[in-house]
């Protein structure tokens, strides 16, 4: 159904981001390899003091959008 | 603050920097008074003492690039990632690369070279990204005055912890 269609592929595309900022600044090498993507984002949310959900809630996707450093935030 | 695994660091004082290129953003001498004045940033609270060479070797280099550019680090047109620097080391160590595809300003709020500079040499000398909002290592770019920026405590203990303080 073409509404439906369009909220996923809005889902999967915010799912990519997620995990491509994640792989750039919190990398699975510096980490144990278990981690799930929502360990990822609390080891984010811990890293910028932010409410620690797991989730990718408004105030964690304001920071990913941010102008910054390309380094990772988590040295591997 | 935090410094890089293994806590690399320099293991000289007289440190050497080259500067490659130029982004057409600003004039070249704006350019050169923004990267000095980034490096007295450090140099004001270390002994570390930074020498502009060129045609020669130099501990850091330091360019303008777009996309990919041959460090296995592309980067990733206007916004999000300004730049990158690697902590010291031979080759690629210390060096700094600045994405020009970002406008460049001296002064106004669009993205400040100065301030991305100091932040970037800061990895070159060894310092990790801090999760204190308020330090010049927190990895989130956020403009400030640069004629009343003042090094935060956080990155001075973390410089200090590398190189010592600056002798009186």
């Amino acid at each position: 159904f073409p509404a439906q269609l369009q909220q996923e592929s809005q889902s999967n595309t915010a799912f990519e981001n997620v995990k491509a900022y994640l792989d750039k600044f919190y990398p699975v090498s510096a980490q144990p390899k278990s981690l799930s993507l929502e360990d990822r984002i609390k080891e984010m949310q811990r890293f910028f003091h932010l409410t620690i959900t797991g989730k990718l809630d408004a105030e964690t996707e304001e920071i990913m959008k941010q102008p910054r450093c390309g380094v990772p935030d988590i040295a591997g | 603050y935090n410094t890089f695994p293994g806590n690399p660091r320099w293991k000289k004082t007289h440190l050497t920097y080259k500067i490659v290129n130029y982004t057409p953003d600003l004039p070249q001498k704006k350019v050169d008074d923004a990267i000095r004045r980034a490096f007295m940033v450090w140099s004001d609270v270390t002994p570390l003492k930074f020498q502009r060479v060129f045609n020669r070797h130099a501990d850091i280099v330091i360019a303008f690039a777009r996309r990919e550019h041959g460090d296995g680090y592309p980067f990733d047109g206007r916004g999000n990632t300004l730049a990158h620097a690697f902590a010291p080391g031979e080759g690629l160590g210390g060096d700094a690369h600045f994405d020009d595809d970002e406008r460049w300003s001296e002064y106004n709020k669009e993205v400040n070279l100065f301030l991305v500079a100091a932040h970037e040499f800061g990895h070159s000398l060894g310092l990790a990204h801090s999760n204190v909002r308020h330090a010049l290592m927190y990895p989130i770019y956020k403009y400030v005055n640069p004629a009343s920026f003042r090094l935060s405590e956080d990155d001075k203990r973390g410089i200090q912890k590398l190189y010592g303080r600056k002798s009186s």
